[in-house]
């Protein structure tokens, strides 16, 4: 089973 | 006041058209460098950047930096009705709740004025870092968006890897299996026919192909599209814009649970 990464896991909220 | 003309006008019909697959509402950012947006899709997944800079327009004035809330299916219906030839011009004011554009045909014999409402957006700025990427794929967008309008009626998921060989997308579903394999080719008549591959270290990366075939509606936007991969990072799908900018999409992988 694959799990979807968040894109928010990579790039920071400013 | 914010003023910006385009005699290409077709250019704005095919930027929406690229991005609203993805994105229903989002924020446009209007400075002295140019027309910007960041948007992610509704489940965070993947993200749109989209930049047309000052210098690319016809006429660009923006007195101070400005956000304006757009539906993108709204601002695609109004500019469905500007002809292909047409000029188009988008004006906004400070504080106003409406934008307009304006639509001239190449003759001058028919100007058409369309308002749009405006729309409160609570938008999420995110830092995109500068990153050194592992492997840089240029290849036709026409032959990328085959691949993966080919592979997403086979499986929901494309590996993407990187190696001397070239670069492979692979996809596994109910009905069987597909493998495509690219090799660097500059041999070609055209330099927009070329697929050239750049590797500093082998990559292989899962992404969801249903974003991918999203991406791919920016192809009338270039002849060349640019997959910038890396372990560990987002995708990179880049189409740039001559002259003006670039819709870049970011997409999250998946990983083995």
């Amino acid at each position: 089973k694959r799990l979807q990464l968040n894109i928010t896991e990579f790039f920071p909220s400013t | 006041m914010l003023e910006l003309r385009l005699v290409q006008g077709s250019l704005l019909k095919k930027v929406v058209d690229a991005i609203r697959d993805l994105v229903n509402d989002a924020s446009f950012d209007c400075s002295a460098t140019g027309f910007s947006l960041q948007a992610m899709d509704s489940s965070h997944v993947a993200l749109v950047a989209l930049l047309l800079r000052s210098e690319g327009f016809d006429h660009y004035r923006c007195d101070r930096n400005i956000s304006m809330g757009m539906n993108l299916n709204n601002m695609a219906k109004m500019l469905r009705c500007a002809g292909n030839d047409d000029i188009i011009t988008f004006k906004g004011d400070d504080g106003s709740d409406t934008v307009s554009f304006m639509f001239e045909s190449p003759t001058q014999d028919k100007i058409s004025d369309f308002e749009m409402k405006l729309m409160d957006i609570d938008s999420e700025r995110l830092g995109i870092p500068e990153a050194k990427y592992q492997a840089i794929v240029r290849m036709p967008s026409t032959e990328f968006a085959r691949i993966c309008k080919d592979l997403g009626s086979i499986g929901d998921t494309v590996v993407i890897s990187v190696t001397k060989e070239g670069v492979k997308f692979s996809t596994r579903g109910d009905i069987g299996s597909a493998n495509i394999v690219c090799r660097q080719n500059t041999d070609v008549d055209k330099p927009e026919q070329a697929t050239t591959v750049e590797m500093n270290d082998p990559v292989s990366l899962t992404f969801a192909l249903r974003y991918m075939n999203s991406f791919t509606k920016a192809t009338p936007l270039s002849n060349q599209v640019t997959i910038s991969l890396s372990s560990e990072l987002p995708v990179v799908v880049e189409y740039k814009i001559a002259e003006m900018g670039y819709v870049r999409f970011y997409l999250a992988p998946k990983i083995e649970e």
